[in-house]
C-alpha cells in the first residue's frame, strides 16, 4: 500500500514510479515530479524537484542542487536512499530549521532512477547488471552509463569492447538517459551548485577528477566540505567512510558524471559511495537501509549548508 | 527462489595482489574465468595492493580457488553461496515471492 510504503526496504521500478506520483500527488507543495526524457526501452526518466516556491519579495531564482541515484544497476542502495532523502525532506520540513532553510533557499533535483531499464533488468533477470540495456550493432547488451559522458570519452578506465561491464559506448551520450539528464543539467547550469551522485560499495565520498592527477581549482573548498561530510556520517554510527578525488582514492576512470558536472561549472561535485566496503557488497540487507540513510542524510545536509554558507 | 536460484553455489572471492606479477596474472584469470568484476569496476584497474572482488560461478569458483592456492596466493571468502545472500537481502520479499 502507497500509505505505508517501507522506505526500509529495496523496491521495484514500478513501485517507485507509483510512489513518485503519489509524492506528486500529496505534496504538492514541496514536491513537484516530471520527466526528462525517455529511456532505450522507453520508460519516462522521472525528476522530482523539492522546494517552496520562492515567496514574492525573495530572489526570484533558487540556487539548486542535483542528485541522481542508479546510474549502476546493481547498486540498489542508491535508489533506496533518493527515495528516503524525499521521505525525509518532506517530513522534516516543518520540524528541522536546518531542512526548512534547505527547502526554502534551495531546490533539490532527485532522480531515483537514473537508469531504469538497468535497474529493472536487475529485478527481473540479473541481479548483478550493471549498465543500460542498449543494443547497438553487437551481440551484447549495454553501455556503462557513468563512462558514457562527454569528458575525456573512453580514454583511462573506460573500455572499448561492447561486452565489458565498463563500456563506454559508441560515441558521448549515445545513452539516452545519460543524454537527457547532460542536457537538463546543461540547461540549469546556471542553477546547479551542487551535483552529487550515488553509487555502492565503497563507503567514500569523492570529488573530481576522476580521469587525472591533477587538483581541482577550488580544491581547497571542496576537499573541506567533503571533510566534514565524513565526519557528519561518522557521528551517526561510527562508520568511516574515505574521502578525496577519485583518481588517487578509486582509480582513474574517464567519462564519468562527476567529471562532466565540474566541466560543466558545478563547483561542488561529489560522488557517494555508500555501504559497505565488501561484507555484502551490493547485497546490503534491508536492515542496513536505515542506518546507510541516516548517516548518508547528514553529510548531504552538510554539504548543502556549505554551500549555504559559501566557501 | 529468487531468480531462478541461478546464483546458487556462486561465490565472492577477494584477493588483494602482492606485487605486479601476481597483479598480472590475477588479470589474466579473471579474463579466462570470465567473472563478474565487483571491484574494480574494470580488470585494468587491478594493480598491486587493490582489493578485488570478484563474484564467480560455482564451477569458475573452484578453478579459481584452486588456481590461488597453487599459487599461494592469500584469499578470502566473502561470501560462500550468493544465492543465499540474495534471499537475504530482502527476506520479506523473498517470502512473498514463494508464498
Amino acid at each position: 500500500s502507497i500509505l505505508k510504503y517501507d522506505y526500509e526496504d529495496y523496491h521495484t521500478l514500478e513501485e517507485i514510479e507509483k510512489w513518485m506520483h503519489h509524492m506528486n500527488r500529496s505534496h504538492s507543495n514541496l514536491v513537484h515530479m516530471f520527466s526528462i526524457g525517455t529511456s532505450y526501452e522507453g520508460r519516462p526518466l522521472y525528476v522530482l524537484k523539492l522546494g517552496t516556491k520562492p515567496s514574492s519579495f525573495r530572489k526570484s531564482y533558487k540556487r539548486e542542487i542535483w542528485m541522481d541515484c542508479g546510474i549502476h544497476a546493481r547498486e540498489w542502495i542508491g535508489p533506496a536512499f533518493c527515495q528516503w532523502f524525499v521521505k525525509e525532506a518532506i517530513n522534516t520540513y516543518k520540524s528541522d530549521p536546518v531542512m526548512k532553510k534547505i527547502l526554502d533557499f534551495l531546490y533539490i533535483y532527485v532522480m531515483p532512477v537514473l537508469n531504469p531499464d538497468g535497474y529493472r533488468y536487475s529485478w527481473t533477470h540479473d541481479r548483478f547488471w550493471r549498465k543500460t540495456r542498449s543494443k547497438m550493432r553487437y551481440n551484447c547488451y549495454g553501455v556503462d552509463a557513468n563512462r558514457n559522458w562527454k569528458v575525456k570519452f573512453c580514454e583511462e578506465g573506460a573500455s572499448l569492447n561492447p561486452c565489458d561491464n565498463t563500456y563506454c559506448g559508441p560515441y558521448a551520450e549515445s545513452e539516452p538517459e545519460v543524454k537527457a539528464v547532460a542536457q537538463f543539467i546543461h540547461k540549469r547550469r546556471k542553477f546547479i551548485k551542487i551535483y552529487i551522485t550515488f553509487h555502492a560499495y565503497a563507503q567514500m565520498i569523492l570529488y573530481p577528477y576522476s580521469y587525472q592527477y591533477d587538483d581541482i581549482p577550488n580544491f581547497k573548498c571542496v576537499e573541506s566540505a567533503a571533510q566534514k561530510a565524513v565526519q557528519a556520517i561518522n557521528s551517526a554510527f561510527g562508520v568511516r567512510y574515505r574521502h578525496g578525488p577519485v583518481a588517487s582514492t578509486l582509480y582513474l576512470s574517464s567519462g564519468s558524471s562527476v567529471d562532466w558536472a565540474y566541466n560543466n561549472g558545478i563547483p561542488y561535485s561529489f560522488a557517494f559511495e555508500l555501504r559497505d566496503t565488501g561484507y555484502y557488497g551490493f547485497l546490503l540487507p534491508d536492515g542496513l537501509i536505515r542506518p546507510t540513510c541516516i548517516e548518508t542524510m547528514l553529510a548531504v545536509k552538510n554539504i548543502t549548508m556549505h554551500l549555504l554558507k559559501k566557501c | 527462489h529468487l531468480y531462478n536460484n541461478r546464483y546458487d553455489g556462486d561465490k565472492v572471492i577477494r584477493v588483494v595482489p602482492k606485487n605486479d606479477d601476481e597483479a598480472d596474472e590475477l588479470k589474466h584469470m579473471y579474463q579466462q574465468l570470465q567473472v563478474d568484476l565487483w571491484q574494480p569496476s574494470s580488470i585494468s584497474n587491478i594493480w598491486k595492493d587493490i582489493i578485488t572482488d570478484v563474484h564467480a560461478s560455482n564451477m569458475s569458483s573452484e578453478a579459481l580457488l584452486t588456481y590461488l592456492r597453487q599459487a599461494n596466493m592469500e584469499y578470502k571468502i566473502l561470501v560462500s553461496n550468493l544465492q543465499q545472500v540474495i534471499e537475504k537481502q530482502s527476506p520479506s520479499r523473498a517470502k512473498r515471492k514463494r508464498r
